[in-house]
C-alpha cells in the first residue's frame, strides 16, 4: 500500500501541467 | 500568438498551466516559504480528476485534509473557518465527493492571484528568467 506521502506526491504530480 | 512568457503575465491560469512557469513559480514560492499553498491547489486539481469508486481517493481526501487543513499550515490559514470545517466533517463522515476541496480551492487560489502571483511578476527570479 502506498505511504501517505506517496498518495499526495501522486496526486500533486498527475495535476501538474505536461511538456509543451 | 503570444509567447508563453507574455501569457504568464495575464493570468494565474496561464502561468500554472504552462510546465515552466509552474516550476518557476514553485521556486519563487519555496524562497518565500509559502509552496505549500501551490502543491495544495495542484492536489485539489489532481483529486477532483481521482475515480471516487476508488478505495485511494477517500485516503487522498484525508491526507490533504491532514497535511494542509488540520495543522493550521499556511494554507489553513488563507483558508475561511467554514471551509475547513466543511472539509473536516467530510473526511470524518466519509462524505467523499469530488467537488468537497472546490471551495477551499478558490480561496487560496483568490489568495494567490492578489499575493503571491503580484510578488513573483516583479521577482528577481521572474525578471532573470525573462
Amino acid at each position: 500500500m502506498d505511504s501517505e506521502d506517496d498518495l499526495l506526491q501522486k496526486c500533486i504530480t498527475s495535476a501538474m501541467p505536461k511538456q509543451r | 500568438p503570444d509567447s508563453p512568457l507574455v501569457r504568464w503575465t495575464k493570468s494565474l491560469h496561464f502561468l500554472l498551466g504552462d510546465q515552466d512557469g509552474a516550476h518557476l513559480f514553485r521556486t519563487f514560492l519555496e524562497r518565500e516559504n509559502c509552496v505549500d499553498t501551490l502543491d495544495f491547489w495542484f492536489a485539489c486539481n489532481g483529486f477532483r480528476q481521482m475515480d471516487l469508486k476508488d478505495s485511494k481517493t477517500a485516503r487522498v481526501a484525508k491526507v490533504i485534509f491532514k497535511r494542509y487543513i488540520e495543522n493550521n499550515s499556511i494554507v489553513a490559514k488563507q483558508m475561511k473557518p467554514a471551509t475547513k470545517t466543511f472539509i473536516r466533517d467530510s473526511v470524518k463522515k466519509q462524505q467523499i465527493d469530488s467537488a468537497m476541496f472546490d471551495q477551499a480551492q478558490t480561496e487560496i487560489q483568490s489568495n494567490m492571484e492578489e499575493n503571491a502571483y503580484q510578488m513573483f511578476l516583479t521577482s528577481d527570479i521572474y525578471l532573470e528568467y525573462v
